[in-house]
């Protein structure tokens, strides 16, 4: 059986936000180190992974491994039942086709308990190979959210280019075109740093539609990473303090 | 203008 005892609410709340619109099913995989999903969205040109350590739970129980097939549109209705800072435990039998949700509000004695039925997923699990990317770039997650937010006004995609001078985010659009350079800050302790670690020169083209939903991640952690090599999927990291929620994008190629 | 690539180009199915 699965029991997972979350301080909060809306940490799930804002991981469902964060991967709702890429992704309608999904497995939740529960085992003993705690909760993954992997997902990729029905064209096949995103992927997202998430990971909760069970030590992140305020209490985390489960026996053998168990997927928990999730619709998210569902957990989502079901989420929007609690308050952001209840209690809440998740359960499980084994072989069950629920799953039981409990919130526990915080200063009073109310108690809600929500049932939600599982379903069967065939999911394509994919195989990411360890990557040794050419350009990594940190920096804040609010402003990667403002950039593609921007651009994405003006046009489907944008180039990013990683260079010594900085990253450079670059979309042509029919009326508009619009490029934000963000140079390497010198204090790396800042929270408002952007750190650029880089071998050597990287120019790649994504969709600006994908990358807007994946900066809605910004709500679950203040940094956030972009890995890139040329000619492979960009991997964009958020690693918040009870796990981390990663997604990758296959790039484009002009024709 | 571009051609979208497909993640399955790139990484296995398991």
């Amino acid at each position: 059986m699965l029991e997972a005892k979350l301080a909060e609410a809306g940490t799930l709340k804002k991981l469902l936000d964060a991967i709702k619109e890429l992704v309608t099913d999904a497995n939740f995989e529960c085992n003993e180190e705690g909760i993954n999903l992997q997902a990729m969205d029905n064209s096949h040109v995103a992927l997202v992974a998430v990971h909760l350590e069970a030590a992140g739970f305020k209490r985390y129980r489960c026996d053998r491994p168990m997927p928990l097939g999730v619709n998210l549109t569902s957990l989502t209705k079901v989420l929007k039942c609690a308050k952001d800072d209840d209690i809440t435990t998740l359960k499980a039998a084994d072989e069950a086709d629920v799953l039981n949700l409990v919130y526990e509000a915080k200063n009073s004695d109310r108690i809600a308990e929500y049932d939600m039925k599982l379903m069967d997923i065939d999911s394509d699990t994919l195989g990411i190979p360890d990557t040794e990317y050419d350009a990594r770039v940190t920096m804040p997650s609010a402003e990667f959210t403002r950039v593609v937010r921007d651009l994405s006004q003006l046009g489907e995609s944008v180039r990013i280019e990683v260079s010594k001078e900085g990253v450079r985010f670059a979309s042509e659009g029919e009326a508009a075109n619009g490029s934000v350079l963000m140079k390497q800050t010198d204090d790396d302790e800042d929270t408002q740093a952007i750190t650029i670690e880089m071998n050597q020169h990287v120019s790649l083209t994504f969709s600006l539609k994908y990358l807007v939903n994946f900066s809605k991640s910004a709500s679950l952690c203040p940094r956030v990473q972009l890995m890139m090599s040329n000619d492979v999927p960009l991997l964009v990291a958020y690693d918040f303090g009870q796990g981390y929620i990663r997604y990758y994008l296959a790039p484009k190629i002009g024709d | 203008k571009f051609k979208q690539n497909k993640l399955t180009d790139f990484f296995r199915q398991k």
